[in-house]
């Protein structure tokens, strides 16, 4: 199978919805300039497949909705005092939403799309094909196309290569155990 | 659960050398580094521990803790590569792997991904460095939209340019 | 020690938003980011703990832990050369510091490098990239004798050549 | 003050004596290909300094000895089997010491040579201009010129830059208690 494409909607800095689209490309380089939103990407992509927030530098579900007001449209004045108590305010109407969706062609060439909701209050809600499913239910089908959330074997986060070489004994047995 | 542990283990071992050796291979080196596994219980594997040692081109050394921050990461990917070929994930996403490699090297990471990428194994890699992503198929480019003050993305497929080095 | 400590940081704490600011500076944003301390306990300010912030150009969060890997290291650039200001120790050692930067902020440091340095203040700078090394005084390269199986160097001086850009 | 140049004997990668020279440079550069020696230089200024051996990669003294035949002088077969036990004879002759020695010009214009020595046993000793010190003296000179080792606010090891602006609040006051 391959992953054709992405949607993300407010989903960190991406604001609104946002498509990506990886076409017919085997091999597709992301670039960009530091803090332009290319591992927030990954975050994406890594959500969708049902990581937990904490491996997505976030402490919940909520960090990962988009907050942030159009330069312009309110007094911007108030904002130098942000402390925290304000980040509902900031983000201007703390109702926001936000979802990620990823278009994968299946080995048989079946589209299916996986989604991941997280609603204003912070809970998530997985769906396939639009239809509401339970999170191991996700899973399995994505088992079934050897992606493996547990062993995250085929995602590099930013700063983690060197560790995986120097990974103890203990945990590569452990992954070798959960792939086999 | 020893027999399912032990036909994944074998696998691996038996392709982490080969992989290797192809990110390590070069002029003055044809034949690249060498890497293997080693369990230390043999009766019980999954109860044990698996050991990695992988020794760079010119050197003698297979602890760990002695390669630089470039051998490691070289020695990282070809693990996870070796991981990979036993129970193939349909895609990769890498988020700037190469940091810490010199230019030879990320030619050869370039490379191997070019020659690996397929249908069936695609490659999402982030980078910062120009001799990786013109090796792609397509870029995918993240701006920030200040006026907006949210990211964006342009995709461009470079196959359409022909004369793509 | 109330005194000393006081004194320490508040010298930081002044020096602190300045240096972000130039390591932040660019056409798109002339006035750089903005960054502080803060201590957890104003009375007794060593037993509790003292709070870095930062916020990049165009940017809005505060926290650390919300900044992108180039945003990181250059706020720890910045806080490593406001401590040295209060008590300059005579040189620096970077290992690839700018392993996560763009483009555009390894200029940037190595332009605050450039003129920063000094006969009291040295900075021996390891690098991959170009742009970095290219704006030192000097070059210092190692390689491996292979023959004698040990690294080596050798020493250029830049300064020499007049055309150097 | 600053730091002139650097003597390295048997140290890390670096076999024999290696002279290298900082000349009147104010920014100095150093490069080379992956495993080439660049960090191992850093670990020679951190060790001349005082540093322990475990910030500098290694276990002990002893793993800061160069180890190594020189190709084609020994039979090298024989070391395809190496493992543990062979070191000693992998390193040929096991009585290797090993010193890094800094040429430092204080803030007087005085030229001082900074010198520590590992001796075969893996025990060091600390001499300023050849004379023999105790480690405390070693520091008060150093702490004269304001190199604090102990703060260790000027030497940025690889990969640790992102990990200096994450720090906690208590590893930030303890820097800056140091220093003050
Ligand atoms: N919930 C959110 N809402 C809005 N912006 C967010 C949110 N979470 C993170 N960000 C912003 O995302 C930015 C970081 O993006 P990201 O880590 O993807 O950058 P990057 O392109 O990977 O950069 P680098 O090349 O430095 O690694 C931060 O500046 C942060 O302010
Ligand atoms: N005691 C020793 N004797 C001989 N060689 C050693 C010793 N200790 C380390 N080495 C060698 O030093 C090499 C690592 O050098 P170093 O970490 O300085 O590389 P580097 O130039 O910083 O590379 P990178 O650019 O990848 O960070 C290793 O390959 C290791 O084999
Ligand atoms: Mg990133
Ligand atoms: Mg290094």
């Amino acid at each position: 199978g391959r992953l054709i494409g992405l949607n993300l909607y407010n989903f960190k800095s991406y604001r609104g919805l946002n498509r990506i689209g990886f076409g017919s490309a085997n091999f597709t380089s992301i670039m960009g300039t530091n803090g332009s939103g290319k591992s927030n990407l990954m975050d994406a992509i890594s959500f969708v497949l049902g990581l937990q927030s904490n491996s997505l530098r976030s402490t919940n579900a909520k960090d990962l909705i988009y907050r942030g007001r159009v330069a312009g449209t309110d007094n911007d004045d108030d904002d130098d005092d942000m402390d925290n108590s304000d980040k509902e305010n900031y983000s201007g109407d703390g109702s926001r939403n936000a979802y990620v969706s990823a278009i994968y062609e299946t080995s048989e060439g079946e589209q299916v799309q996986f989604k991941r909701v997280i609603n204003s209050n912070g809970s998530t809600e997985y769906r396939i094909n639009e239809k509401l499913v339970t999170m191991s239910e996700y899973s399995d089908l994505l088992k079934d196309e050897n992606i493996l959330i547990k062993a995250k074997n085929f995602l590099v986060f930013q700063g983690e290569v060197e560790k995986i070489a120097a990974q103890s004994a203990k945990e590569l047995t452990n992954i070798i155990e959960i792939i086999s | 659960r020893f027999r399912l542990f032990d036909e994944a283990f074998q696998h691996i071992s038996k392709s982490i050398d080969n992989i290797y050796k192809e990110l390590t291979k070069s002029k003055v080196s044809p034949l690249g580094g060498s890497a293997y596994l080693t369990l230390s219980q043999e009766d019980e594997p999954y109860l044990g521990g698996i050991n990695f040692h992988s020794m760079p081109p010119t050197k003698r050394f297979r602890e760990m803790n002695l390669l630089s921050g470039g051998e490691k990461s070289i020695a990282a990917l070809a693990l996870l590569f070796a991981i990979h070929s036993y129970k193939p994930s349909p895609f990769f996403v890498l988020d700037e792997v190469d940091a810490a490699l010199d230019n030879a090297n990320v030619n050869r990471l370039a490379n191997y991904i070019v020659k690996n990428a397929s249908p069936t194994f695609q490659f999402i890699v982030i980078s910062l460095k120009n001799s990786l992503f013109e090796k792609a198929d397509a870029l995918v480019g993240i701006y920030r939209e200040q006026r907006l003050n949210s990211s964006k993305a342009v995709t461009l497929d470079l196959r359409n340019f022909s004369d793509k080095e």
